[in-house]
């Protein structure tokens, strides 16, 4: 029953990171049982919840060498809401990886205990804005894939790319079921007549996947994470805040329909 | 005399291509000869200057198997500045360089002919954001290092994170030379407190080497590469393009000091 969602998109600086941060935190608290991963070297999910990035705790170890996943699990301050931190020697992975024949698989066999555990409901995995190891590990070992896209011209521009990366994953048989489950639109402002047109043309093109929830541009929610809050924590009551919980509200319809 | 600065910033999203895109195009206005490398696989350097990304025009195949770099030169619209484009192909190289030994100084021997010619003036070097192997391959072919830096948390929680990273490739031998030799503010948005606080602490930290001129987020800025333009032919008289102009004259000054 535990479901493995990957928040990814090559594209940088869209919206992954605080999207993957926000989801869970409003998932956690409606009650869902959540892992939150940060497979992103830079470790900003990891420093967005207040967690001090540390060596020796990151998949790091577990995926090149020694150790299980569960090792590396601790609680944030949102009850629900646990996380796997990152930190920089994660970027080893890249090289280290490369040179092994099943790089593409390990994440996913490390990943599968957890899964029969079934402690959580949902994993969510932030991955960084690349288009190596780390990433295309996190497409094969989700479940499905939700994709934040910029309202602008360069998100629009990289949506093609990870919707083909997407198919090779699935086509390779590295993981043959994975699903693009959503395409999520954000830092939206309304002033501008970009804005508007890639919402137009993305929702006429990919029609029921694009959620219907848009996360405005607030600053709010540019500044949460320098005081390690959620958007729940740091403005419960703001447009940010709003934006994260109906998000959470419609993945959760989402299932339920599927 | 030719001078090859990598623009570059693990962070995603934090103005790299629209920095190499238009401080380039600034460049080459007031007479500068220049040539721009597109070596981000999603090849948006290559799109935003109305340059359609095509397979066997990028430096893949001359970073992995045959070919030179000059003969991937192709002209843009504007007089001075020529590109060598990129291509999805490029993401090939994480895994084609990573079983070579001599992955890191590939890309420095494949410029070092172009600098004896001096056909440009400058090299600009979109870089991608991570921490692979084209990132470190840029920087190891690099003079300078130029770091745009978003005015937000994330992006200010990167910067130690870069100048880390410069500081192995000077100490490994790869590149003992490169200097970090400027950062960018970028996105500046007056109205948030974080932005002036990141301002004020980065320049209380770098002094010298934080650039005068701080970049504005503006909704042109944001919408020019859908035109396929630079800011200074999308919106020649308005505060983007002043503030990558009156970058343009910082950078040339700053080297006639030096
Ligand atoms: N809706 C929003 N409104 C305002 N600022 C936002 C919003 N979403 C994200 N930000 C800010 O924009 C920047 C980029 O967001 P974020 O780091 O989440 O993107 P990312 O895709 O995870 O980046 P990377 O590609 O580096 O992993 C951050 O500084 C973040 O705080
Ligand atoms: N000063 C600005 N004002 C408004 N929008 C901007 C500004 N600079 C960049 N942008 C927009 O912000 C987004 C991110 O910028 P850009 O793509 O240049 O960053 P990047 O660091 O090159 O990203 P990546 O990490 O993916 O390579 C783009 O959609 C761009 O058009
Ligand atoms: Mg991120
Ligand atoms: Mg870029």
């Amino acid at each position: 029953r535990m479901r493995t969602v990957a928040i990814s998109n090559q594209k940088g600086g869209v919206g992954k990171t605080t999207t993957a941060m926000n989801l869970s935190a409003c998932l956690a608290a409606q009650g869902t049982r959540v892992l939150l991963i940060d497979l992103d070297p830079q470790a900003n999910a990891t420093s967005g919840l207040d967690i001090e990035p540390q060596p020796g705790l990151s998949l790091y170890s577990p995926l090149t060498s020694h150790g299980r996943a569960d090792q590396m699990i601790r609680p944030t301050r949102l009850p629900n809401l646990s996380i796997i931190p990152s930190h920089m020697e994660l970027a080893g992975c890249e090289i280290d990886l490369a040179r092994e024949n099943n790089h593409l698989t390990k994440l996913r066999d490390l990943l599968a205990p957890l899964k029969n555990a079934a402690t959580f409901d949902y994993v969510i995995l932030d991955t960084p804005p690349s288009l190596g190891i780390l990433m295309t590990s996190a497409l094969a070992a989700a479940d499905e894939i939700l994709i934040p896209l910029q309202c602008e011209y360069f998100g629009l521009e990289g949506l093609a790319k990870i919707v083909h990366i997407v198919e090779q994953i699935r086509s390779s048989g590295a993981n043959p079921n994975v699903q693009i489950e959503g395409i999520l639109m954000t830092m939206y402002d309304p002033r501008t007549n970009l804005a508007r047109q890639v919402v137009s043309d993305v929702a006429r093109h990919f029609e029921e996947t694009v959620y219907k929830t848009i996360i405005p541009r607030t600053i709010r929610l540019g500044e949460a994470p320098s005081f390690g809050l959620s958007i729940i924590e740091h403005e419960p009551k703001g447009r940010g805040a709003d934006a994260y919980r109906a998000l959470a509200s419609e993945f959760l319809q989402r299932r339920q329909k599927a």
